[in-house]
């Protein structure tokens, strides 16, 4: 079956997109076969696949009905992940979407389809930052949250905001089957006291919630978006493309496990 | 008079919260009467600067027309600095704000007493990272947008969105005074290529809208907030305390020059 993961996080810059792209990458490497869904109009995740957004390409009007999301799927530059694109225009769509019936439901509508048909074992939906009504309707929608989170304080005080809606929407019956798929900490600097501190502080609260896999800085990570390509593409035997590996093969095997 | 500044930008993580509240500490250092606004809902500028968020203590109320602006202000631990805190309700406002007539210009009106009674010098306003009511609001008061943009390629991506909508709202006629206070290049790290492409390619094209200063990446900075103060207090004689000075200072004779 395909297993659907919101990326969230409202704190912004914490490597969500960057996380989207580039586990997309490994996990397609490691024989998954890959879809990724951008739902931010900042379009970050379509960039750094190599497209370029194109009016009336986004999941906006699959949101509204007016078109499946099926005919808006894409091929990138990474060999074995597809995408839905993003739009600036999507933006427009916490106002039209709000004013719909059901309107916290209309993502999992335009997905039933793709999750019926399961030509893909992992969807990867790329979040704005922000707790709207795009990233509501992911969250609605997905079998799990994984949010990435820098290893700096504001990140760390904006965690139990994220982690406590995903506890709110399932025991409140909007989505009864979503979970944490983990907790990934990003762009840890292992030469200051802050990242070490941060990353103790969340095994602490969040203990086997917490990806084993710690993404460190590394600049590589931070120049493949202006290439277009995903970091094992840019530049293979970086810290940053082995560290998204490791994440894959451990997202994997925690997928196994359940 | 007193001059009101968005500091704004829907990229997220590119330093909004941190250049509030320590280009509000070195102004006031250097003699501005100082106050922040913090509208956005994850309370980071509110935190930062030493204080819990509560609840009914923001500008929600004042932006419904229930309470005066002038009753939220509180004093912070910085000398000379007065906040308008964030609370965690304030995500709410977007929805009920919206349903409001002339809800574009409610934080103006909620501002107006403010600026008549001439109590500060600069009124810096945090902006949570999208393009929504509260970041719209916010433009729709200001006298400038100040942009904060890390050096990195996403973050140049979505510049020329915010600019051409600083341009819009005063050619469309929501808010006619409204220019650029300046683009503010903030985590500069001179060991990377990315850092002097993406400065070079900002002042090409923004010229003397550009501030001179560059914000470098320094990790005092990024601790500052765990200890609820600001840089020049938690690390007088660090880099980011020196660059923030240097920027205050430009600030100032930026506005002298008008
Ligand atoms: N591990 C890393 N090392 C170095 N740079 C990184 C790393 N992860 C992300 N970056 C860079 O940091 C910036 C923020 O990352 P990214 O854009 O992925 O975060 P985000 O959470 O998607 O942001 P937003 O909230 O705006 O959507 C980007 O410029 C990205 O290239
Ligand atoms: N010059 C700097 N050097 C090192 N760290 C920095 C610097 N500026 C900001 N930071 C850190 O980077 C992170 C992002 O900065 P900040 O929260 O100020 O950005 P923001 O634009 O306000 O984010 P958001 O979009 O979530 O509101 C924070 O953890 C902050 O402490
Ligand atoms: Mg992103
Ligand atoms: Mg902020």
């Amino acid at each position: 079956a395909t297993r659907v993961v919101a990326v969230a996080n409202q704190k912004g810059g914490v490597g969500k997109t960057t996380t989207v792209i580039n586990l997309a990458a490994c996990l397609a490497e490691q024989g998954q076969r890959m879809l990724v869904i951008d739902l931010d109009p900042q379009c970050n995740a379509t960039s750094g696949l190599g497209l370029s957004p194109e009016e009336g390409l986004s999941l906006y009007r699959a949101l509204l009905g007016e078109q499946t999301a099926r005919n808006l799927i894409r091929p990138t530059v990474a060999e074995g992940v597809d995408i839905v694109p993003a739009e600036l225009d999507l933006a427009g769509a916490e106002v039209d979407v709000a004013r719909m019936d059901g309107y916290l439901h209309r993502f999992a509508l335009a997905l039933a389809p793709l999750r019926a048909a399961a030509d893909y074992d992992v969807v990867l939906v790329d979040c704005p930052p922000s707790l709207g009504i795009l990233t509501m309707n992911a969250l609605a929608a997905a079998d799990a949250a994984l949010i990435p989170i820098q290893c700096e304080y504001y990140a760390l005080e904006g965690l139990s905001v994220i982690t406590r809606l995903v506890t709110r929407l399932r025991e409140g019956g909007a989505n009864p089957r979503l979970e944490i798929e983990g907790i990934l900490m990003t762009m840890f600097d292992g030469r200051t006291n802050l990242s070490a501190q941060v990353e103790a502080e969340v095994r602490k609260h969040f203990g086997d919630k917490t990806f084993a896999t710690v993404i460190p800085r590394n600049v590589r990570l931070s120049e493949a978006p202006s290439h277009g390509r995903p970091v094992n593409q840019y530049a293979r035997d970086s810290s940053g493309a082995f560290a998204y590996r490791l994440l894959a093969a451990e997202f994997i095997q925690r997928t196994r496990r359940r």
